[in-house]
């Protein structure tokens, strides 16, 4: 069969503004992703390869340009799944990482588990050596923007913008 | 939200997906990304599914384990991915999208959401999209 490889930037309400800059990313994810797939003929190397060009772009909901929790924290999730023998790896709540998904396949291949979380995932990342980056890399202005007006908006709602549930974001 | 899915000369499906979450989220949500059968799946023996959207929505209706079991029952990848979309928007009245390729290749891209960006390279072309139905080539 021919390789093959197919991304995608997230589905939302995409402003006009925002366009051009996902449409760029996603053509670049693509195109990098499929040069390694050629050279390497590695399907996870792709797959981690693609999605680290969009986790570096602030254009992007991972990553650096990640939205914001209320308490004004990112918190980022990943899931990596290989079809030959149904592995997986998955990581949630991850903090100071700039690659997700690359910590989800080392969980993959590097432990017996398939999804860490909370303090052993933190546990994980430090015995696995695994560079951190600041919030100064991850937290972008875009990012603070959003979660101002989202708690504007929340503001304008009978229900309290903290209450679970409530008042949902924009969505991936 | 950001993911892919890849197809290797050796039949060899995988998937990634990776997430920010929801602007403004309670701290310590979960969403579907990282969730086997929400986020993400992948079987050789069918193919694989990255997803994005209405989290809560998504994990709900197990939108990408969904999509492949529906292709195992011999739908193809474009007509899986939007039939199971479109179904799990007009359950929970939440939106989303999917990416998917089957075990031989074949694309299935769908969104119920305003915009999705795309792209995919298959035989020497690039090819893109983000609004409903667009759907640019580029020779490489």
């Amino acid at each position: 069969v021919s390789p093959v490889i197919l991304v995608h930037g997230g589905a939302g309400d995409i402003p006009d503004s925002g366009v051009q800059e996902k449409i760029d990313g996603v053509k670049q994810s693509a195109l990098v992703g499929y040069k390694v797939l050629c050279e390497t003929g590695l399907v996870l190397d792709a797959i981690e390869a693609s999605i680290n060009i969009m986790e570096d772009l602030e254009g992007f909901n991972a990553g650096r340009g990640s939205v914001l929790t209320l308490t004004g924290e990112v918190e980022m999730e990943a899931l990596i799944t290989e079809g030959k023998d149904l592995n997986a790896g998955a990581i949630t709540l991850a903090k100071n990482i700039r690659y997700p998904i690359s910590v989800a396949r080392k969980v993959m291949e590097q432990t017996p588990h398939t999804f860490l979380g909370g303090a052993g995932l933190e546990d994980f990342i430090k015995k696995s050596n695994i560079p951190r980056v600041g919030d100064d890399w991850l937290i972008t202005d875009r990012a603070k923007d959003a979660l101002e007006k989202f708690k504007q908006q929340g503001a304008n709602h009978t229900e309290a913008a903290t209450e679970i549930g409530k008042r949902p974001g924009d969505v991936g | 939200t950001v993911g892919c899915v890849a197809l290797d000369s050796n039949g060899h499906v995988a998937s990634g997906t990776s997430t920010g979450g929801i602007c403004g989220k309670y701290k310590g949500r979960i969403g579907d990304t990282p969730q086997l059968g929400s986020g993400g799946y992948s079987d050789d023996n069918v193919g694989a599914v990255s997803t994005t959207g209405y989290g809560e929505a998504i994990m709900r209706y197990n939108l990408a384990h969904r999509i492949l079991s529906r292709m195992d029952s011999g739908i193809d990848a474009q007509n899986a991915t939007k039939s199971v979309v479109d179904g799990m928007t007009a359950r929970t009245k939440k939106t989303a999208g999917a990416i998917t390729l089957s075990k031989l290749g074949d694309v299935g891209i769908s969104f119920s959401s305003k915009r999705m960006a795309w792209a995919f390279v298959k035989d020497g072309e690039l090819h893109y999209g983000i609004e409903q139905g667009q759907h640019e080539v580029e020779k490489l």
